[in-house]
């Protein structure tokens, strides 16, 4: 464990937060795509299933049991407790595009050829395109509530701070896993855009807008 | 080495 992976997980812990809160003080999920939100479900499920089998530390654990948990419970708010607020026909972005290829590369690049490890593989790459529904809902509506943006930067920051880990997990441990590396810095450049107008605007007190 | 490589990061 080192300073950024620490700061990246807050960062990832602090954007779930941050997402229930706006649903809970909005009593809304408008502007926050469902079916990001079911592919990190997804993402989630199948890249912890070593939770039955291995066991890497208490703060491991109790991280995926809770980024499991969470997942499932935003899906079970937008779908059911606040599910008139959430508007299906501007979340449109085609998720068979992303599943099929996120396979495909799976089956081509592990590091085992075995379900939990082609699991994981598949996790990692549907992982750095699952932003996609939620940035091209931005995209087509232009605008977002303020708090959604907090709720995005602090998703990015997460992506962000597991580059400068990786590096320094390079040069202390001699570590590299290249498929995490490609596929977290993919994940990362989705942002650039997004983390521009948070930078330009947002963060200068104005609203989320795109320029027409 | 990859073959003992543990998923550790989440």
């Amino acid at each position: 464990m080192n300073i950024f992976r620490l700061l990246g997980d807050l960062s990832h812990l602090a954007s779930i937060l941050i997402l229930l809160q706006k649903i809970q003080s909005t009593r809304s999920c408008r502007g926050i795509s469902f079916k990001t939100q079911a592919l990190y479900a997804t993402v989630f499920i199948t890249r912890y299933l070593d939770l039955f089998y291995d066991w890497v530390s208490l703060y491991n654990f109790v991280m995926k049991i809770f980024f499991i948990a969470s997942s499932c419970y935003v899906l079970y708010l937008m779908k059911y407790k606040y599910r008139p607020t959430h508007d299906p026909s501007i979340d449109t972005f085609r998720v068979e595009y992303l599943l099929g290829p996120c396979a495909v590369l799976a089956l081509l690049f592990h590091y085992r050829f075995t379900l939990p490890e082609l699991l994981w593989s598949f996790s990692i790459f549907l992982e750095s395109v699952a932003i996609l529904p939620q940035l091209f809902m931005l995209q087509r509506t232009g605008e977002a509530e303020t708090i959604t943006t907090h709720y995005l930067a602090a998703l990015g920051a997460y992506r962000a701070l597991y580059i400068p880990n990786w590096i320094y997990r390079w040069f202390t441990e001699d570590m590299v896993d290249p498929i995490a590396v490609t596929a977290g810095i993919v994940q990362t450049a989705l942002y650039l855009d997004f983390f521009y107008v948070y930078f330009t605007k947002v963060l200068q007190g104005q609203k989320f807008e795109l320029p027409a | 080495p990859v073959e003992n490589k543990r998923h550790d990061e989440l």
